[in-house]
């Protein structure tokens, strides 16, 4: 399972 | 999160709450665009997809749920609302938006952070914002008398933008590893749009003379 990239903004 | 950041969402949502009330109080949507509310419901419905992926806070959630359904809602009572409608100013708004998405579609083919369906559509998003805005300058700078609603309204979207630069330049100096190319980029081109349109903005105003934007 590939990582996701995470957004944390909006 | 940082002052800038709370205060960059915070003034997004008061300008969002300033066009709701124009809209629900008075009935009115003159002197906006109609296209560039279609490019903000498109631009979050792209960008928000992780909501069904990633879980980031209960702030992030709600916020990105205000923002989708104020956007859709926004463009619903533009077309739909049978008082509403009637204000829109569709003869002036002439702005030919949908070609703005193919050129945005294709740089984020080419340029984001991963080459996934997901992440193809937040750098297609990130796109498309930053150029969202030019329909309604190109309305504001043709209609005559601005109303001060309308005027608000850009006025916190460009504070909102330009907050989001602090943010970015305080989050770079305080967090490691905080480099994000696409989002700043895209962001400062953004920001350069109303930093530009808001320069003629206050000439024309100090001046007492009506909006000519240079062509």
């Amino acid at each position: 399972e590939e990582d996701a990239v995470q957004h944390d903004e909006l | 999160m940082n002052i800038f950041r709370l205060a960059g969402d915070m003034t997004h949502l008061f300008s969002v709450l300033v066009l709701l009330l124009k809209i629900h109080t008075i009935k009115s949507c003159a002197g906006i665009s109609l296209k560039t509310q279609e490019l903000y419901a498109i631009v979050f419905t792209t960008r928000y997809l992780d909501l069904f992926t990633t879980y980031i806070s209960l702030y992030n959630t709600i916020m990105k749920l205000i923002f989708l359904g104020s956007s859709i809602s926004i463009v619903w009572y533009m077309r739909h609302h049978k008082v509403v409608r009637r204000s829109y100013d569709k003869d002036q708004d002439t702005f030919r938006h949908y070609l703005l998405m193919l050129p945005c579609l294709l740089l984020a083919l080419l340029i984001n952070e991963k080459f996934t369906f997901l992440e193809v559509m937040w750098a297609f998003s990130l796109y498309l914002e930053a150029v969202a805005i030019l329909p309604q300058l190109v309305l504001l700078q043709r209609t005559r008398n601005i109303d001060n609603l309308t005027g608000q309204y850009v006025l916190l979207l460009g504070a909102y933008r330009a907050l989001y630069v602090l943010n970015w330049i305080y989050r770079y100096f305080t967090e490691e590893n905080y480099v994000h190319w696409i989002t700043w980029v895209s962001g400062i081109v953004q920001t350069l749009l109303y930093a530009d349109f808001f320069y003629y903005y206050f000439q024309s105003w100090k001046n007492n003379v009506k909006l000519q934007l240079p062509a």
